[in-house]
């Protein structure tokens, strides 16, 4: 990316350890691009040793010293005729997504003169394993897991995996039970949120191992100017490469312009559904429709344009396969009383621009929310990082826009969603593990969430079901002070608190685990961030034992600071923890009692010795 | 179908590795369908998991994956779903 990592303060000048080299970042995805200049491999040291894994290489495709292994995984069904056989990106995804964890740099990289400058990932020395497990028709499990299955044994260091489905029970989601045994093998996976919009309760990849990456803006914007035949100018949101070769064209409504033969009302068309326009009268024609969408159906009727207009998504910055702007409900109203306002509407869509984004960061509107509906009582999503516009290595294979048909083809392309914060999340975790190999992928996600600073309430009234612990801090990530560690055993008492028996719970560890008698349904887990479900007006009180270990200075006394409304009271025993090593684990005690008259109440505490803050966020919701 | 014949491909999780080779282990998968499905067992297995834990995917009945289910050593029985990239 371009301008994400600078966003962040992980610039081009940060402190890097000659590690970074070895640490290999497994990406399950729809493959890779080799040819990509983010994957040049001039100036990388020899693969590290401890890489176990393959190269499934062909005439057309060719690993090096940055892509160090690529596989290709397709059990179940037919392959549509878009899809090859072989670990390279037909679509663009997976390129995208490898190049923001681990690019090299590459300057002058933009999309048609938008975004310009040196695009890199997060961790650009870091090796990347290519695990293609999705095609033009999805991702099945069953290749997830075989993909899990090989990333383990070949070594990787890091998962990431940009996909997901419905929230479901653990030991039914192929990415919860690859994680999982990832986590037993000392790597952290980290996966996208979903896009599943406001709605509560749609977050996905919600297991307590896996770090969930929610989506949010930084200080780049791309936005596309429509200008109607009055003469009114309004600024939309989209990332069109389309330079208005005629200036003004006529302009129509969807609803006016159904596709009757076909069988459409107006109520169809003017959302411009597929099929539902008249191609003959929305020929040469910008179309006002009511809804975002992909852009396909409007494309695919000849229209030369389409400006759309909808409550949400002002931030799903993407590009459409014809000219096109979305406009929010205010200004969308204004293109259609101007068309209802005179007999020949016209109306010209420019190419994008790039601003200043003023109010960033704030978490995307698709972006899915918690909370979490496999365990209520466990805090989804974790973090947040970039996923909104963000330019990035593309394949020259795949359409600009996603959409067949769309003869564009580019080398960088500017993309949204939790997808891309994904791997901005994985990178940093790939930057802390290059300084501390040993620590487990409990430990990483402690320090990237307790690092991690809140989001503006009035921009974000999610809260923690936006943004989790909240915005990751690469900086601060690497110097956290205390980390809530957990491991296996750790998980095994969580599972058992979930009701999974000791049966089952042998098969899956291996051992003679038992289920011993816990404490609440998340067993208490030692998470940094809490969640605590309860009814309205009810009074409640939760007591969690939390245990940190001290990983900043080696003597070091850490004194407690709690942030919390008046309906909530929080006790913390004790409020001061002695350090006299590193490496040194010390309890403590949260009790968090009172009741709440709202749909949610954040509160907080930090142990701050002066030189490192531990935050954590607790959230309280009603969950009737 | 109404008859509840139809072949779907699920996954049958079975926690961690087993301690044996990876032959054996796609050996011991291809045998404990013999002992569901029969002679199917071969076309009816789609893959092994052996390196990093322990499973398989097979095409089965809504009927074999209930007896699938109650093998020994079975953690969870659950169908392939198509997951979506975000």
């Amino acid at each position: 990316t371009t301008r994400s990592w600078d966003f962040m303060g992980l610039t081009q000048q940060v402190n890097r350890t000659a590690l970074e080299s070895d640490i290999i970042i497994g990406v399950l995805d729809t493959g890779i691009s080799p040819e990509s200049d983010s994957f040049r491999d001039q100036g990388l040291s020899p693969i590290p040793k401890k890489w176990k894994g393959s190269c499934q290489s062909s005439s057309n495709f060719t690993c090096n010293k940055k892509i160090i292994g690529a596989q290709y995984f397709r059990s179940a069904g037919f392959l549509d005729i878009n899809d090859v056989k072989s670990p390279r990106d037909e679509q663009g995804h997976g390129t995208h997504v490898a190049s923001i964890a681990a690019g090299g740099y590459v300057s002058n990289a933009n999309l048609t003169g938008l975004a310009n400058g040196t695009a890199r990932g997060g961790v650009p020395s870091a090796r990347i394993a290519v695990y293609k497990v999705c095609w033009s028709d999805g991702c099945n499990d069953v290749d997830i897991l075989a993909a899990f299955d090989e990333a383990i044994a070949d070594g990787v260091d890091i998962i990431s995996i940009s996909v997901g489905g419905a929230a479901t029970d653990y030991f039914q989601d192929s990415i919860a039970i690859g994680s999982f045994h990832a986590m037993k093998n000392r790597i952290l996976t980290s996966a996208s949120a979903g896009n599943s919009g406001n709605e509560p309760g749609r977050v996905t990849n919600v297991s307590p191992w896996i770090l969930s990456v929610a989506a949010s803006t930084y200080d780049r914007k791309f936005l596309t100017k429509v200008q109607l035949g009055n003469g009114l100018n309004y600024e939309g949101v989209s990332v069109n490469t389309f330079t208005s070769k005629k200036g003004k064209y006529p302009l129509v409504y969807g609803g006016d312009v159904p596709n009757v033969m076909a069988g459409f009302s107006k109520f169809d068309s003017r959302y411009c559904r597929k099929n539902s326009l008249d191609s003959k009268l929305v020929k040469g024609k910008i179309v006002l429709c009511d809804e975002l969408s992909n852009g396909e159906s409007v494309f695919l009727s000849s229209a030369a344009g389409t400006i759309m207009r909808d409550a949400e998504n002002r931030d799903n910055t993407k590009p459409f396969p014809l000219p096109a702007t979305f406009l929010g409900v205010d200004d969308g109203d204004k293109a259609f009383k101007y068309i209802r306002s005179t007999r020949n509407p016209t109306a010209t869509i420019f190419k994008s621009v790039e601003a200043v984004e003023k109010r960033t960061p704030y978490v995307a509107s698709f972006s899915s929310r918690g909370p979490n509906s496999i365990t209520p009582e466990i805090l989804k999503p974790d973090i947040t990082a970039p996923g909104v516009g963000i330019l990035a290595a593309w394949s020259p294979a795949a359409p600009l826009s996603g959409i067949n048909g769309d003869n564009r083809r580019v080398l960088y392309n500017i993309k949204s969603g939790t997808s891309m914060s994904c791997p901005h999340a994985t990178a940093v975790a790939a930057y802390i593990k290059s300084f501390f190999p040993s620590w487990s992928p409990a430990a990483i996600k402690s320090a990237l969430m307790t690092t991690a600073f809140p989001l503006n309430s009035t921009t974000n009234p999610d809260g923690e079901f936006a943004y989790g612990a909240g915005h990751i801090d690469p900086i601060k990530a690497l110097n956290p002070g205390l980390v809530y560690d957990a491991d296996e055993i750790d998980y095994v008492t969580f599972l058992c608190a979930q009701g999974y028996n000791t049966t089952t719970l042998r098969s899956v560890t291996g051992d003679n685990s038992t289920c011993k008698k816990t404490t609440g349904a998340s067993g208490d887990l030692n998470l940094p961030s809490f969640a605590i479900p309860t009814a309205p007006l009810q009074t409640f009180s939760h007591n969690f034992t939390r245990r940190v270990t001290n990983v900043g200075s080696p003597v070091s006394k850490y004194s407690v600071k709690i942030t919390a409304p008046p309906s909530l009271k929080i006790r913390i025993e004790p409020s001061i923890l002695s350090f006299t090593s590193i490496g040194q684990k010390l309890t403590f005690k949260v009790q968090i009692a009172g009741q709440i008259d709202r749909a949610k109440v954040s509160a907080s505490f930090v142990w701050d010795d002066g030189k490192h803050k531990v935050r954590s966020p607790i959230v309280v919701y009603d969950s009737s | 179908s109404h008859h509840g014949n139809t072949h779907k491909t699920y996954i049958v999780y079975m926690g961690d590795p087993l301690k044996v080779d990876h032959a054996s282990a796609s050996s011991l998968h291809r045998t404990m369908l013999h002992g569901v499905i029969g002679s199917k067992a071969s076309t009816s297995l789609l893959y092994s998991y052996r390196k990093s834990f322990n499973g398989f995917a097979a095409k089965l009945t809504e009927e074999e994956k209930h007896r699938v289910a109650k093998l020994e050593g079975v953690v969870s029985v659950f169908p392939n779903r198509k997951l979506q990239v975000h």
